[in-house]
């Protein structure tokens, strides 16, 4: 009928004004802001083309099938979902974006992998949540490991972060030890951030400006 | 038993945790 034209949400609409704003306020420029905006629509239109990331969008794009439940996902959703509305916005998605850049400070690496390590949210890593994220991640590959090797990783991590012994890494502890052990914030660098407008050029289509 | 890897050593090499999958388009 004639209301059907109004069914579909409209896409949030994203001037050249906000694509200055966020380039502003991050490490990105103009440019790689636009290439950002190229990568953002492609994921948040592989279920439902609505203009926000949806769980399930990202977990295709994470896993490249429907990955169900899942721990880390869970986490990663959350984290990036600074408005806890239940959908990544394009404004989240460089903040938190920004975080993974080479340039980011150390800081913001630090306190954004506590922030995803920190289950439930309590202000500690607890032991608990330190062996459910091995399980997590030794499952997700299909590893089998014997319980004592699993106990034996997780005393030794314990041993190393947790200075005080009350068995679980406080915000502190956990500054002190990915500092000590850098290899633990691999994953919160993306050199690809540096290129992303090699890796987005359909960008150029689109931009409103030449950095 | 040495123990060579650290528990957030592992975790961080989880898909999940490894945002570069969504340059992966």
């Amino acid at each position: 009928g004639c209301f059907d034209r109004h069914r579909q949400p409209p896409r949030p609409s994203f001037t050249h004004d906000d694509v200055v704003r966020l380039a502003a306020t991050s490490p990105f420029s103009v440019n790689e802001v636009e290439a950002l905006r190229e990568l953002f629509n492609k994921l948040s239109s592989s279920v439902l083309d609505d203009g926000l990331i949806h769980k399930e969008e990202l977990s295709l794009a994470l896993f490249k099938t429907p990955a169900g439940e899942n721990l880390f996902l869970d986490r990663v959703f959350d984290v990036f979902d600074e408005k806890k509305n239940g959908v990544i916005e394009f404004d989240e998605f460089v903040h938190a974006l920004s975080v993974f850049h080479p340039y980011a400070p150390l800081e913001a690496k630090i306190d954004f992998a506590f922030s995803l390590y920190d289950l439930r949210q309590t202000g500690y890593i607890e032991r608990e949540e330190v062996r459910q994220m091995v399980v997590a991640t030794l499952s997700e590959s299909g590893i089998q490991m014997p319980d004592e090797t699993l106990e034996a990783i997780v005393d030794k991590t314990f041993e190393d972060a947790d200075a005080d012994k009350d068995e679980k890494i406080s915000k502190d502890e956990w500054k002190a030890y990915a500092i000590r052990y850098p290899a633990v914030l691999k994953n919160m660098t993306l050199p690809y951030l540096k290129d992303i407008t090699t890796v987005f050029p359909s960008f150029i289509f689109n931009t409103g400006v030449e950095d | 038993q040495p123990v060579a890897m650290n528990a957030f050593e592992l975790i961080s090499m989880s898909k999940g945790l490894n945002l570069g999958n969504l340059f992966d388009v």
